[in-house]
């Protein structure tokens, strides 16, 4: 799976997530990838998310739209937010993975609960990084 | 001046260090790099955000080490089921697709259906005719085979397994 979230100068935000599933897929099983809302979600009032990992755990917690969810309505940060439902909602349920987002301030999250997630990041703010291990 | 940027991830999963050698970690490396430096410009350049999303995404789609696009793992049935989404921020627009194979970047679809139909989701056969409908570029089997994910799948296929595509020994992730 692989995904992108985005701030521009207008100050619109803007996700997208792609992904080619499990191997040994059956049945037609779907992920969280093309479900807006779970894998997928923007919110120019929020944040802009795209999850990876196991996308059944993902679906059943809602996990886009919850975070972007406690941003606006319990006034958490991205990154309280991000870290809350990725290190506590998640595991609770045995989900593993991870999740990128940005929040209309540009500031950025990378959580994961795995032992590595392929990430990168290039901001206004002169900060870049690019990572796969913690 | 208002702040601006870009964040991508290739998926999240177990892979050990141990098996992750540095020529292999350099690869990812240069591959993510050049993903969001490409978007970034874009941005940098007063492009939108789904535009530089998108150039992201059809990087790491047509790059085989990521389970998208050309890199996608194989179904049970030997073919390969891609899903895509993209959703803006301003007026919480967005498309998405489900189960589609031979299209190269299923991304492109996804923002297809976003921008001309008035659907969010579509999926199977019939969202791989809407990609030809609307000329997205449709690829062969061949240019979706990648040896080691026919080995995995092969592997997976004798424990019958259905696994994240980067799990331990699948030194890739999800």
């Amino acid at each position: 799976t692989v995904g992108a979230v985005a701030l521009d100068k207008k100050g619109n935000l803007a996700s997208g997530t792609s992904t080619g599933g499990m191997v040994n897929k059956k049945y037609g099983r779907i992920g969280d990838t093309p479900l807006i809302g779970i894998g997928t979600y923007a919110n120019n009032d929020s944040c802009a998310i795209s999850c990876t990992g196991h996308g059944e755990f993902f679906i059943r917690a809602a996990v886009a739209y919850d975070i972007s969810a406690r941003m606006m309505y319990n006034k958490q940060s991205l990154q309280e937010a991000s870290n809350e439902v990725i290190h506590k909602e998640l595991p609770a349920l045995g989900g593993r993975g991870g999740l990128i987002g940005i929040d209309k301030h540009g500031h950025i999250v990378m959580p994961f609960n795995t032992k590595g997630m392929y990430r990168g990041l290039k901001s206004s703010k002169n900060e870049e990084f690019v990572g796969i291990f913690e | 001046m208002k702040a601006y940027g870009i964040a991508i991830h290739g998926g999240a999963g177990t892979v050990s260090r141990a098996k992750m050698t540095k020529w292999k970690a350099e690869a990812y490396k240069e591959t993510l790099k050049r993903a969001y430096s490409m978007a970034y410009q874009t941005l940098h350049k007063g492009g939108s955000s789904i535009d530089a999303v998108i150039e992201a995404i059809v990087i790491l789609e047509d790059s085989y080490l990521f389970n998208a696009g050309k890199g996608s793992v194989y179904t049970h049935l030997g073919t390969h089921e891609m899903d895509a989404a993209v959703m803006e921020g301003k007026k919480l627009k967005a498309g998405a697709v489900a189960s589609v194979g031979y299209v190269k970047n299923p991304i492109k679809l996804a923002h297809t259906v976003m921008t001309k139909t008035k659907h969010v989701l579509i999926s199977g056969e019939q969202a791989t005719e809407f990609a030809k409908d609307h000329n997205l570029e449709i690829e062969s089997k061949e240019y979706f085979y990648d040896e080691f994910r026919y080995k995995q799948w092969q592997k997976a296929l004798m424990n019958d397994k259905v696994q994240l595509d980067h799990d331990e020994d699948g030194q890739k992730f999800g």
